[in-house]
C-alpha cells in the first residue's frame, strides 16, 4: 500500500481534480484505489456524489474517532476506487489535533492500523487542503511521497518554495520516507508566455521532478464534478481523459510498475 | 475608514486577484485605500512586488506584535494604495491565536487603534488565505462587510453554503454588523453551459448580493503580478482594467458613494 499526498498549499491549482481522475485512471489499469478526502471543504466527496445522506463515517471518524479503516472507505460507481469521504466536522479536527501528543501521526497511525480487508490497496491518494496546517502535516507525515499539482502561473514558484521548507521539516522531523515523488502542471493553457517561464523555471529548479505530462486546460474537467462522474465516465475522447491517462501511466512508470 | 473582507474558503477564485485590483481601482478614483495581506502564502505582497528584503513589519507584527498600524502600512508605487505585507511568519499566527483570550478580535482590535495618522483611511480590503480558519474568522469580525470572489464552476455552491454557516456564526458572537456585501464572478469563461448554470443559481439564491460585474477570464490578470503591476499599470486596455473599474463604480454605488 503506498501513500500519495496530493498537496499544495496555493488554492485551485487541481489537487481534488488530479486525485479524483489520477484515481480513476490507476483503478482502470487494475489497481485497487483508495482516496482519502483530507479537505472539510469535502470537493472530493462531492465530486463522486457522496451525498452528504450516505455519507455515515467520515475522515473525521477515521482520525479522531476509533472507525478502523475498513469501515470508512466506501466503494463509488467505479470499480477499484474506493474513498473516505470527509464532511464539515473535518474544520474541527485541525483545532483538535493541535494539543494531541503525537498529533502529526493520526494518519499514518489510522492508514497503517489497516486490517486484511484494507490491506488490499495498491495506492492510496490523499486529497489535500489548499493550506500548510495540521491535516496537510498529517498528510505528509503519513505519505510515501508528495504529488504537487502546480498551475504554471505566478504565484506558482513562491509556493514551492515555501512548500519545500515544510517538506524538509516534515522529511527531517516526522517522516525520513518523504520525498517530492513528481509535480504535475495542470490547467496549462499554454498561450502566455507566462506558463512558459514558468514551466521552464520549474524544469531548471525540479528537472526530472516534473512529470513530462502536461494536463491541459480542459471544459471537460470542470464539468464532470457537476455529473458526479470522473472524467474517464464524463468524456472518455477528451483533452482530459487523455492526459490523466497519461499521467498515470508515468505515475507507474516512476515506480517500476511495467 | 469601511473593512471589507475578501474572502472564500475555495482556493484560486480570485481574492488576491480581486483585492488588489479593486483595490487600485478605488485609489484612482482618489480614496486612500489600505490593503492587508493575511493570507500566510503572500500572494498579495509578492504581487505589488514587496521584496521581502523590503519588508520590516508584517501583518505578524500587526496581529501578535506592538506594531501600529501607522507603522506597518506602508505606500505602494500606486498613489493612495497602502499595503499591511505578510510573510511566512503568520502561518505561526494561526497557532499562537488558538490559545489567546478573545483571538477572534485581534485584527478588528488593531484596526481600530488606528491612530490620527492611519485615520484617513477610506477603505481597507483584507485579502484571506483560503480556509475559514482563525485569521479568515479575525477578518470577518473586524469587518463591515464581506465581499465572496466566485469562480462558477461546480464547488462554487457547496463553498458559499458553508461559507454562510461560518459568517453567520460570527454575526451572532462576534460581530453583529458583518453582512455580506456583495457576491462576484470571477475568471468568467461563459463558454460551458456550466458557467450559465452556476450564475443562475447564485442570481436565485442571492438575488441583488451578486454584483452585475463580472470579472472575465482574462490572461492579463494573470501576468500583472509578474511585472509587479495592478491591471491599470500593466494593461489599461484590457477586459480585466475594464472589469475591476466597473466593479469599483458598482462598489461603491451600493455604499451610496456618487
Ligand atoms: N485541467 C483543467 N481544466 C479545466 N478546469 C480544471 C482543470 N483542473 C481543474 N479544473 C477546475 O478548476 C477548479 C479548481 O480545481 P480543483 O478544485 O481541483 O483545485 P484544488 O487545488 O483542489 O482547489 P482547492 O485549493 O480549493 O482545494 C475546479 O472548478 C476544477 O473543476
Ligand atoms: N479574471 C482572471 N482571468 C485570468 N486569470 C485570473 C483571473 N483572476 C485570477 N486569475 C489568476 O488565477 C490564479 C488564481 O487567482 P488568485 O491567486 O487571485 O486566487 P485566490 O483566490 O487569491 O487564490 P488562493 O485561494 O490561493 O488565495 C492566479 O494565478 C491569478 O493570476
Ligand atoms: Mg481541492
Ligand atoms: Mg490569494
Amino acid at each position: 500500500m503506498r501513500i500519495t499526498a496530493v498537496i499544495n498549499q496555493k488554492g485551485g491549482v487541481g489537487k481534488t481534480t488530479t486525485t479524483v481522475n489520477l484515481g480513476a485512471a490507476l483503478a482502470r489499469k487494475g489497481l485497487r484505489v483508495l482516496l482519502v478526502d483530507l479537505d472539510p471543504q469535502a470537493n472530493l466527496t462531492a465530486h463522486l456524489m457522496m451525498d452528504h445522506a450516505q455519507v455515515r463515517t467520515t475522515t473525521y471518524d477515521l482520525l479522531m474517532g476509533d472507525a478502523p479503516l475498513a469501515d470508512v472507505a466506501r466503494p463509488t460507481a467505479i470499480e477499484g476506487l474506493f474513498l473516505v469521504p470527509s464532511a464539515g466536522d473535518l474544520a474541527g479536527a485541525e483545532v483538535e489535533l493541535a494539543n494531541e501528543i503525537g498529533r502529526e501521526y493520526f494518519l499514518k497511525d489510522r492508514l497503517q492500523k489497516a486490517d486484511e480487508r484494507t490491506a488490499v490497496f495498491d495506492e492510496v491518494l490523499v486529497d489535500c487542503p489548499p493550506s500548510l496546517g495540521l491535516l496537510a502535516i498529517n498528510a505528509l507525515t503519513a505519505a510515501d511521497e508528495a504529488l504537487v499539482p502546480l498551475q504554471a502561473e505566478f504565484f506558482a514558484l513562491q509556493g514551492m518554495a515555501r512548500y519545500l521548507e515544510v517538506q524538509n521539516l516534515v522529511k527531517e522531523r516526522l517522516n525520513p520516507n518523504l520525498r517530492l515523488g513528481g509535480i504535475v502542471i495542470c490547467m496549462w493553457k499554454g498561450q502566455a508566455n507566462l506558463s512558459h517561464e514558468v514551466r521552464e523555471e520549474v524544469k531548471k529548479s525540479f528537472g526530472e521532478v516534473l512529470f513530462e505530462t502536461v494536463i491541459r486546460q480542459n471544459v471537460k474537467l470542470a464539468e464532470a464534478p457537476s455529473a458526479g462522474k470522473t472524467i474517464f465516465e464524463y468524456a472518455a475522447d477528451s483533452n482530459g481523459a487523455q492526459d490523466y491517462e497519461a499521467l498515470a501511466d508515468e505515475f507507474l512508470a516512476r515506480r517500476g510498475v511495467p
